[in-house]
């Protein structure tokens, strides 16, 4: 089972 | 006071149906640069982001930085409004609670305007880093979107994975399976058509072709697509606008648990 990743997990809020 | 113009309406209708899928409302930001809009579909999965570049358009103006927070529904229905070939133009004065957008047809004799309401939106901004990118794919738009339909017809997710021998494109799900390669192919009498492959290592990554499906939206908007690619890093998808800017989005990779 593939599990979905978010953006947060990569990229930092501003 | 901000004022924009655009002789092809239709390039700004082609944006709206490209990200309308992903987004319910968005912030237009305008300044003296152009309009940009960077926002995430609800789930933080994907990211919009679009550039209009000042000097892509006809006419622009913008004293005063102005964020415009926009309903795309609404937006869309004012721009169901407007002819194939019309003129747009985007006015609204500083601190307007309104944007107004005015549709010229292509021979005078027909003005139209619309006035809509604005938002305020709460703005999430993300920080994107600079990549370094193990490989560049580009391709013909056509081509990304029909794999992308045909793919997700076998399963939700789709593998991308890119070798100096090309690019493959697998789905699996409960009928079987499905995969399209592509080799490259430089076409120098029609660049449009062909297929390139700027390879530093050999990646696969994993994406949900729901989002995927959503990005080729876009594909009226440009001849080839870009797709950038790097271990522990979402895809970018980028479709140039012409002389006008691009739109890009971002799909965070599917990760085994």
């Amino acid at each position: 089972e593939n599990y979905q990743a978010r953006l947060e997990q990569y990229y930092t809020r501003l | 006071m901000f004022e924009a113009r655009l002789v092809n309406s239709s390039t700004f209708r082609k944006v709206l149906d490209a990200i309308k899928d992903l987004l319910n409302e968005a912030s237009f930001d305008c300044s003296e640069n152009g309009i940009q809009l960077q926002a995430m579909d609800s789930s933080h999965v994907s990211l919009v982001s679009l550039n209009l570049k000042s000097d892509g358009f006809d006419k622009f103006r913008c004293d005063r930085n102005l964020t415009m927070g926009m309903n795309l529904t609404s937006l869309g229905k004012v721009f169901k409004c407007s002819g194939a070939d019309d003129t747009v133009t985007m006015k609204a004065q500083d601190y307007a609670d309104t944007v107004t957008f005015m549709f010229e047809s292509k021979k005078q004799d027909k003005i139209s305007d619309y006035e809509m309401k604005l938002m305020n939106l709460d703005q999430e901004h993300l920080g994107i880093p600079d990549t370094e990118f193990s490989c560049i794919i580009k391709m013909p738009s056509i081509e990304f979107a029909r794999i992308i339909r045909d793919l997700s017809q076998f399963g939700e997710s789709i593998v991308i994975s890119c070798t100096k021998e090309g690019v493959k494109f697998s789905a699996q799900g409960d009928i079987g399976t499905g995969n399209v390669k592509l080799a490259q192919t430089h076409n120098f009498d029609k660049e449009e058509e062909s297929v390139t492959i700027d390879l530093q290592e050999p990646v696969a990554l994993t994406f949900a072709c729901q989002y995927l499906n959503s990005f080729t939206k876009a594909t009226p908007l440009s001849n080839q697509v870009k797709l950038s690619m790097c271990e522990n890093v979402p895809l970018v998808v980028e479709y140039q606008i012409p002389e006008l800017g691009h739109l890009r989005f971002y799909l965070a990779p599917k990760i085994e648990e």
